[in-house]
């Protein structure tokens, strides 16, 4: 996975 | 409550509580700089500030609806127009200066010290004293920023599948919502209906200045990459690949 996508993915808080 | 049924006034105040945090760069600058050591600042604020852009874009309405793809090439193509735009926000109101950061200001004549980026400066001056010139407000500023991330990939992509297609027509009246809102900012000015309109084309027609001179610092940047000026890793390198 790249970092683009795993923080796009990501819930926020 | 969807984009598409919020009046321009929420949509704008959805934007504006999206806006990132002030974010500092919190290094020991040692000036003068060398080629190096500016290349390596000016590249860690851009890494930490494109965290906080993916989460920005995120609270942007709408913006998650769009598909996975979508949402990627968007980010991948318009970063740095993104960056650019907040660096001249920054910086309306400090002539001759980049306010990089509150702790990361620049005169235009430390970019000698990089070869080639003394031009990307005065591009980037030029661009800011327009905005001055117009006095941008900020309302006005997100709605620039939102259209920079939603338009960025019109262009260049013809949706294939119905997925795509589906995704691409959210995407359009995503960006009705965008100028709607902008026009309704324009509008609050207290101008005449013609100036008005003349203002919404002059603010629009800088957009295509902000993807010239990112194109630009696109260029420089890879250039400095990959002459060994600069170690580019991480998040950084991952979009700056996706344009080289």
């Amino acid at each position: 996975h790249t970092k683009l996508l795993q923080l796009l993915t990501t819930k926020p808080e | 409550v969807h984009h598409s049924a919020m009046s321009p006034e929420e949509f704008i105040s959805r934007i504006m509580e999206a806006e990132p945090p002030e974010i500092y760069l919190m290094e020991d600058l040692k000036k003068p700089f060398t080629e190096a050591s500016m290349m390596m600042s000016l590249t860690n604020l851009a890494d930490k500030e494109l965290v906080l852009m993916i989460s920005w874009a995120k609270k942007i309405p709408g913006f998650v609806e769009l598909s996975l793809t979508d949402q990627i090439h968007l980010l991948k193509c318009c970063w740095l127009e993104i960056l650019m735009l907040g660096l001249m926000w920054r910086s309306v109101d400090h002539p001759g200066k980049l306010i990089f950061s509150p702790d990361f200001k620049l005169n235009r004549e430390e970019g000698q010290c990089v070869e080639g980026i003394m031009e990307i400066f005065d591009m980037l001056l030029a661009a800011t004293s327009r905005f001055r010139e117009l006095k941008l407000q900020r309302e006005e500023y997100v709605c620039l920023k939102a259209m920079i991330l939603l338009n960025s990939n019109l262009c260049t992509s013809a949706p294939q599948t119905a997925e795509e297609l589906e995704s691409r027509n959210k995407l359009l009246r995503l960006l009705d919502s965008v100028i709607d809102a902008l026009v309704w900012a324009i509008s609050k000015m207290g101008l005449s209906t013609q100036q008005q309109t003349l203002r919404l084309g002059h603010l629009t027609m800088l957009l295509s200045h902000i993807r010239h001179v990112s194109n630009k610092g696109m260029d420089h940047l890879s250039t400095m990459k990959r002459k060994n000026v600069v170690l580019v890793y991480d998040l950084l390198l991952e979009m700056l690949d996706a344009n080289t």
